[in-house]
Formats: C-alpha cells, sequence, structure tokens
C-alpha cells in the first residue's frame, strides 16, 4: 500500500464501511453486492484482453464472448434479480455497455411493460432464453428526439390482417439502436401506424430481422453496422432499411392501443405510455451519471493523494497536489455532486417503480410529472457528468491523458447519454413545458401536487427582483 | 421586501428554499417571455421557440432545486453522527457551489446580497478544509473494486507509478523491440536519402 494513501485513511473521521451501507441501502445488499462482484472477479470465464490494446472488431468480438458466458453464468447461479443482474453484468463489462445491453435494458422491459399476457407468452420465454435477440429501434437517421417526425410506416392490411412495414425515405432509416447492426434477430420497431387511410402515431411492433438458425438478414430486412463512434466499441449501433416487411397483426404491442382484426383502431389511455421504456432508461441514466462521476471522482481524488509536486512552501518537499487549494476546488464540488446525484439516482428510480406501479393499477395521474422530472434530471446530470468527467481527467495532468487513467473510456462512453433517450436540451425543453403549464394551473388557482407544489407558493409569496 | 430569503449560509434549509425560489422566479419570467412574445402577435409556437433560452434555464433551475432538495432531505435519514456531519459538509459544499455558479440568479432575484455571496466564496474555502482529511475515505465509499474502476492512477492500494510503467510495457507496440514499420518504410527510406 501507498504510506500516502495509508495515512488518508487513516486520518478520516468516519467509518467508511458504515457510509457504504447507506449508499448500498443497507449491510446484506453490500455483502450481497461484493458476493456477486467476486464470483466475476475469480472466474478465469472472464479474464480478457485489456481493450486499450484491441481493435474495435476485436473488442465486439471479446464482449460478445463474455456476453454469451455472462448469460449462461447467470442461470448457473440463479441471479434474477434486476439490481443484481445488474451487479453481475457491470463486472464483467465494467464501465463499457456491451451487446445485450439493449436486449436486456429495453426489449425485455418494453416486453414486460406493453406486451399483453397472449404476446409476453410467446415472446418472452424466447427472449429469456435468447433464441429472440432483441433490440430497440425507435431513432431514425433523420429523426432523433422528437418522436413525431419519425417516418417509419407500419399500415395494417385487414385482408391478411397483417402490418407492412416500410422505411419510405433515406431519412427514415432507423440508426444507432445498439445492437441492431450484427447481434440481433428481433427489434422493436417504433413506426407510425396506418388504418384505414388515418395516422394515429407512435406505436410499437415486434419485428423479426434475422433467420432465427442462419442469422441471416430476411427479405426486404437491410441490415448493419453504423461503423466506429466515439466510444461504444463493444456496441454494434445499427441500420435498418424496411422494405415492405409483412408482420402478424399480433406484433403490435396491444397492453394499451390495439388495432382489431378488421382495422379499428383503440387509443390507448394515455398517449405518453408508447414512451414508457424511454422514460425507464432516463431514469436509469440519472444513477448512472452518479456512478459515472464517482468513479472520476475516485481515480482524481486517489491519485492526488498519491502524486507530489512543485511545492507549497519553499524548500519544503513536494507536497501532494491534493493539499493545494486549486486541486480541492476542481475536485471536492464534484465529490458532493456525485453524492448528490447518487441520492436522486435512488429517489428517480424509487419514484419510477412506484408510479409504474400506479400504472398497473390503472392510475395515469402522475405519468406527466415523471416524464417531466425524468427528462430534466437526465440532462442535469448527465451535462454535469460529462464536464465533472473532463475536470476530473485535467486534475490528473499528463497521466489523465493515459487511457491506462480510465478517463478516456470513461468520457466516451458517457458523452452519449447527453443525446441518447432524448437530447438534453429537447429534455430541458419538455420539462420546461410541464413547468410553463403548472405554473400556468397554480396562476389560476389550482392546486398543484408532488415537487411542482412550490409554484403555489409562488403564485402566494410574489417574489420579486429587488435591490439588495 | 429588501430582505433576503437566505438569512444564514450555513442553514441548508434556508438554502433549500433559496433554490426554491430561483426556480420559481426563472419559471415565472419564462412564462412571462412567452406571453410578451404573444403580444407580439407571434402565435404560440414562435412564441415558445424565442422564449427557449429563458425555458431551459429555468428547467435546469428547477432540476438544481430537486437535487439540493434530495441531497438535503437524505441527510435527515442518517443516524451515525460521523457520517452525517461529513454528508452534511457535502451538501453544504454542493448548495453553495452551486449558488457561485449561478450567482446572477440569485442577486437578480433578491434572494442573497452581494456580502453574502462573499461570505459564501469564504465559506467554501473552509469547507474545502474541512472535507479534504475525509476525501479519500469519501471515494472509498463508492466500493468500486480495482476491476470495475479499471484504472491504474485510481488504484486502491495507491501504487500508482510502477503498475504504470507495467501498462505501458503492455501496449502492442512493444510486442517486438524493432516495429515492422522500421524495415517496412523508415530502413528504406534512408537508402534513398
Amino acid at each position: 500500500m501507498n504510506p500516502d494513501i495509508l495515512k488518508e485513511r487513516q486520518n478520516a473521521s468516519f467509518d467508511v464501511q458504515k457510509l457504504i451501507y447507506i449508499l448500498d441501502g443497507g449491510p446484506e445488499k453490500t455483502k450481497r453486492k461484493r458476493e456477486i462482484v467476486s464470483l466475476v472477479a475469480n472466474d478465469p470465464d472472464f479474464d480478457e484482453v485489456d481493450p486499450n490494446f484491441l481493435s474495435r472488431s476485436e473488442r465486439y468480438d471479446q464482449a460478445v464472448r463474455k456476453s454469451a458466458q455472462m448469460i449462461l453464468k447467470l442461470r448457473e447461479y440463479g441471479i434474477a434479480d434486476p439490481e443484481e443482474i445488474y451487479i453481475y453484468k457491470s463486472s464483467v463489462h465494467p464501465g463499457r455497455p456491451e451487446p445485450l445491453d439493449l436486449h436486456l435494458g429495453m426489449f425485455l422491459p418494453t416486453l414486460l411493460n406493453q406486451a399483453t399476457p397472449e404476446q409476453m407468452d410467446q415472446f418472452f420465454m424466447p427472449a429469456w432464453n435468447l433464441e429472440i435477440i432483441g433490440t430497440y429501434a425507435q431513432t431514425e437517421m433523420g429523426h432523433g428526439t422528437h418522436l413525431r417526425g419519425l417516418e417509419t410506416t407500419a399500415t395494417y392490411d385487414p385482408a391478411t390482417q397483417e402490418f407492412v412495414l416500410n422505411s419510405p425515405t433515406v431519412t427514415s432509416i432507423k440508426w444507432w439502436p445498439g445492437a441492431l447492426g450484427k447481434t440481433s434477430n428481433h427489434a422493436i420497431v417504433l413506426a407510425q401506424l396506418y388504418t384505414h387511410g388515418h395516422c394515429h402515431g407512435l406505436h410499437a411492433f415486434i419485428v423479426q430481422l434475422r433467420h432465427m438458425d442462419t442469422h441471416e438478414p430476411l427479405p426486404g430486412i437491410l441490415v448493419g453496422d453504423i461503423g466506429p463512434k466515439f466510444g461504444f466499441c463493444e456496441v454494434d449501433n445499427g441500420f435498418l432499411k424496411l422494405d415492405n416487411v409483412r408482420i402478424p397483426r399480433e406484433n403490435m404491442l396491444m397492453k394499451y392501443a390495439k388495432v382489431e382484426p378488421d382495422g379499428r383502431y383503440v387509443k390507448p389511455p394515455s398517449a405518453k405510455l408508447t414512451y414508457g421504456t424511454m422514460v425507464f432508461v432516463r431514469s436509469l441514466i440519472v444513477g448512472l451519471s452518479a456512478i459515472n462521476l464517482a468513479k472520476s471522482c475516485t481515480i482524481a481524488i486517489r491519485y492526488s493523494a498519491v502524486r507530489h509536486q512543485s511545492e507549497i512552501r519553499s524548500g519544503e518537499p513536494e507536497p501532494q497536489i491534493l493539499d493545494y487549494q486549486t486541486q480541492q476546488y476542481k475536485l471536492f464540488p464534484l465529490l458532493a455532486t456525485a453524492y448528490a446525484f447518487t441520492f436522486v439516482g435512488q429517489y428517480i428510480s424509487q419514484t419510477y417503480h412506484r408510479i409504474t406501479g400506479d400504472i398497473n393499477h390503472g392510475d395515469f395521474s402522475e405519468l406527466p410529472e415523471l416524464h417531466a422530472l425524468s427528462a430534466g434530471l437526465k440532462a442535469f446530470t448527465t451535462w454535469a457528468t460529462n464536464s465533472g468527467i473532463e475536470v476530473c481527467r485535467m486534475s490528473c495532468g499528463g497521466h489523465g491523458y493515459s487511457c491506462s487513467s480510465a478517463f478516456p473510456d470513461l468520457y466516451v462512453q458517457f458523452t452519449p447519454t447527453c443525446t441518447y433517450e432524448g437530447e438534453n436540451t429537447v429534455m430541458m425543453l419538455q420539462t420546461a413545458r410541464y413547468l410553463v403549464k403548472s405554473y400556468r394551473q397554480a396562476k389560476a388557482g389550482q392546486q398543484l401536487k408532488g415537487i411542482m407544489a412550490y409554484l403555489n407558493d409562488m403564485e402566494q409569496r410574489q417574489v420579486r427582483a429587488h435591490p439588495a | 421586501s429588501a430582505r433576503p430569503t437566505v438569512v444564514d449560509i450555513n442553514d441548508l434549509s434556508n438554502l433549500v428554499e433559496s433554490y426554491k425560489l430561483r426556480a420559481a422566479t426563472l419559471v415565472e419570467s419564462a412564462a412571462r417571455s412567452i406571453q410578451q412574445e404573444l403580444q407580439k402577435r407571434k402565435n404560440q409556437e414562435d412564441a415558445w421557440n424565442n422564449s427557449a433560452i429563458d425555458l431551459v434555464r429555468a428547467s435546469d433551475a428547477h432540476c438544481h432545486y430537486v437535487v439540493v432538495k434530495l441531497f438535503t432531505e437524505k441527510l435527515s435519514e442518517i443516524g451515525d453522527t460521523a457520517i452525517h456531519s461529513v454528508l452534511s459538509t457535502l451538501a453544504l459544499l454542493y448548495a453553495l457551489h452551486g449558488i457561485t455558479k449561478n450567482s446572477g440568479d440569485f442577486l437578480q432575484a433578491g434572494l442573497l446580497t452581494v456580502p453574502q455571496m462573499q461570505q459564501i466564496s469564504v465559506r467554501i474555502k473552509e469547507l474545502l478544509c474541512l472535507l479534504r482529511p475525509n476525501a479519500v475515505a469519501l471515494v472509498d465509499a463508492f466500493d468500486f473494486n480495482d476491476k470495475n474502476l479499471n484504472s491504474v492512477l485510481g488504484r486502491y492500494d495507491g501504487n500508482v507509478y510502477e503498475n504504470l510503467f507495467d501498462w505501458a510495457r503492455r501496449s502492442p507496440l512493444n510486442a517486438t523491440e524493432v516495429h515492422e514499420s522500421f524495415h517496412k518504410y523508415l530502413k528504406p527510406l534512408r537508402s534513398k536519402l
């Protein structure tokens, strides 16, 4: 052990172990987390070549190998709790996305939340057993966060009781979904639904992309990898062009909206339900921000305790760089932010599960607030974390530039969160729409509930700028 | 009426209140901007677009308020005195640092005075000193193991330099003492010069 870092630990005024329990949610959770982490750490099947020394194709190949092993081991150890799966997955692929992320994190949750019982019977177990490997194809080459602008069409044909899916333009080609390029054989495709010549907006459809045995693309499907990106080397983000692809009526996710065999359309109780998976992922991203900022602070602060540089007092030995006020001013506010985001991540995750429970019981009243809050907090936390990682890197001087510091990987893997599941400025504007609406309601004398209730106080208090 | 909302810059509940009023002020200001745009006979969509900067600021302030509020509320769940103390210091630093970064909003809304802003700057420096002895322990509490962190600089044992050297030696460029590019390009070049 380096003597400087040993001394730091001896000087602490609190019991670190107790704080770990608080962050994890209790001693039992910490114990279980460590058991799962050690399962991976001691497993030679997960040994790997340092990805920094591999090409992108080699990185993808290594990640697929580890993901396949991961699925087998999860079954072998009977790990089924989502939180425990997440811990196991994060240990197998530390700090990196992996080829089955979309399958586990979006395809399966979308089925769980939006499939009918019959669809669950048909798709869930094959997906659970990875016969079906799925992704979530929403974004298009020319369209992102503005979902109403998506162009892919699903036109219902009552004669055959099928939907006909098409990518009518170049800009409508699905673009970016993780694991779409080479890994998946199915996708949940978001498309504009047409019945009897009327457009009913965006709906989700399960589309088979590749042959179940040969993995060859099916007729009418043009699918592939979009090429190297700024990070995400382990994931085959893909493109998908659909040319008159026919799927059975039963492949539209119909828990809420429905298309009857004769083509009659039944509206969902809330239009926002189609985007439930995105809200789920946005909630996860808040927690992800906390983890990435916490990692960056861990690296920068430990290194700042070990690194000695220059001199504060003339003639004395080089001090630890953590003793410089400027270093503390760079890092400690970020450390505080990492803690703040950890607690916010816990809150949004609990709120998501509580409101999802309400939705399952038919209560949609809090859904708009959840949308607004998850969108805003996703943007707020990812912006702060993205710039925070860079500050941490810069605080480590020249060595922060080396891939061995982990900062380059942290930065490139985290940066996309500012864009995916909703570009941040657009997310902030979505939150603003809800804020302005709430403000107008408060002004009209309505009593607001939840986190917006403070706008009522505002009405009463009439705060105005005044000279100090 | 000129009395600022923040009476005590060390009182987190005062600061939460201040963040709340900042958010409310900016929401009101954004709503007013839309109204003003509409009075210029612009339609709703154009009025919205012409107020977008204010709207994003309002959302940002709202989220900031939520974060400060949740951090402060979390403290009430923590029974261990030593941990409560260090996390309170962190929460205070987070709140005060956010105020200095957005001082214009707080001053403009009359939530803080200029002398208070100066006090906050001084207080932040004191908080940095208070946190210094616990900094490493606070990051240790995130409980990332070395494999998960995957960083030579952030190793738990702090043995950075020897491992940095080992890591560099494993670079594929070091697989052979003489890289093939020397024989392919540099040596022939030398013979042509």
